[in-house]
């Protein structure tokens, strides 16, 4: 089972 | 004031059909090197941007850098009425709330004008750093975009894993299993057939899930390029790249499925 990643986990947001 | 006259409609209509189901508003962010744009989705999985450089236009004009709030539907709709031959010239006059749209028929004996409502956007920004990927596949993006179709009717994900063979994307869903490997050809040239291969560049074989239902939205700028580049590295975004001509390019960034 795979679960969905999110991009501001990756990057940083501001 | 910016004002900014590209030769071909057709250019900025299929831009923006491929980011707008994506996102519904974006800030264009104008300065003297181009007009570009960044935004993620509702849910923080994908982010779409393009760039399209000064250059690309005939003339470019912007006097200082601005921040031009656009609703994608709005914007949409009113470059529908735009023929695809047509030049447009993109207008904006200081402190005001409006963006200005031209068209001209090739021969110039039509012209018209939109004015669309400018939006206070105050939107996130991601910081993505220039990094280098593990592995960097070129392929036609025709193809990419019938994998993507193809895979879409077995299951919601698809694996991607590159290695020096070529790239496999595969998929698995209730009623049964598929898969498409792409071998590496000996040239990506167009070499006059309209033909692109598939190429692999890599430091390690890479593999990665990923959400068809965004990979389909993606396909959206395949009618910008004959190819589109896939970079990836094992754990992070990948990086689709559709270069528009020599102009600008598409980039969407889509985090990947992390197994539990």
């Amino acid at each position: 089972q795979s679960q969905q990643g999110r991009l501001d986990s990756f990057f940083k947001v501001s | 004031m910016l004002e900014a006259r590209l030769p071909q409609a057709s250019i900025l209509k299929k831009i923006v059909e491929s980011v707008k189901d994506l996102v519904s508003q974006a800030n264009f962010d104008c300065s003297d090197s181009g007009i570009s744009f960044q935004a993620m989705d509702e849910s923080n999985i994908a982010l779409s941007s393009f760039l399209l450089r000064a250059d690309g236009f005939d003339p470019y004009r912007c006097d200082r850098n601005l921040s031009l709030g656009i609703k994608f539907a709005s914007l949409s709709k009113i470059l529908k009425c735009a023929g695809n031959d047509d030049v447009v010239i993109i207008r904006y006059m200081d402190d005001a709330d409006i963006l200005s749209l031209v068209f001209e028929s090739p021969n110039n004996e039509r012209i018209s004008e939109f004015d669309i409502k400018l939006l206070d956007i105050d939107s996130e920004y991601l910081s993505i750093p220039d990094q280098e990927f593990e592995c960097k596949v070129k392929m036609s993006s025709s193809e990419f975009s019938r994998i993507c179709r193809d895979l879409m009717t077995i299951g919601a994900s698809v694996v991607i894993d590159a290695t020096k063979e070529g790239v496999k994307f595969s998929a698995t869903g209730d009623d049964g299993s598929g898969s498409v490997l792409l071998k590496q050809s000996g040239s990506i040239d167009n070499e006059g057939r309209g033909v692109v291969g598939t190429s692999v560049e890599m430091v390690e074989p890479v593999s990665l899930e990923l959400s068809l239902k965004y990979l389909n939205n993606f396909t959206k700028a395949a009618p910008l390029s004959d190819s589109v580049a896939i970079n990836m590295s094992n754990g992070i975004p990948v990086m689709f790249q559709f270069d528009v001509g020599d102009i600008g390019y598409i980039r969407y960034f889509l985090a990947p499925q992390i197994k539990d």
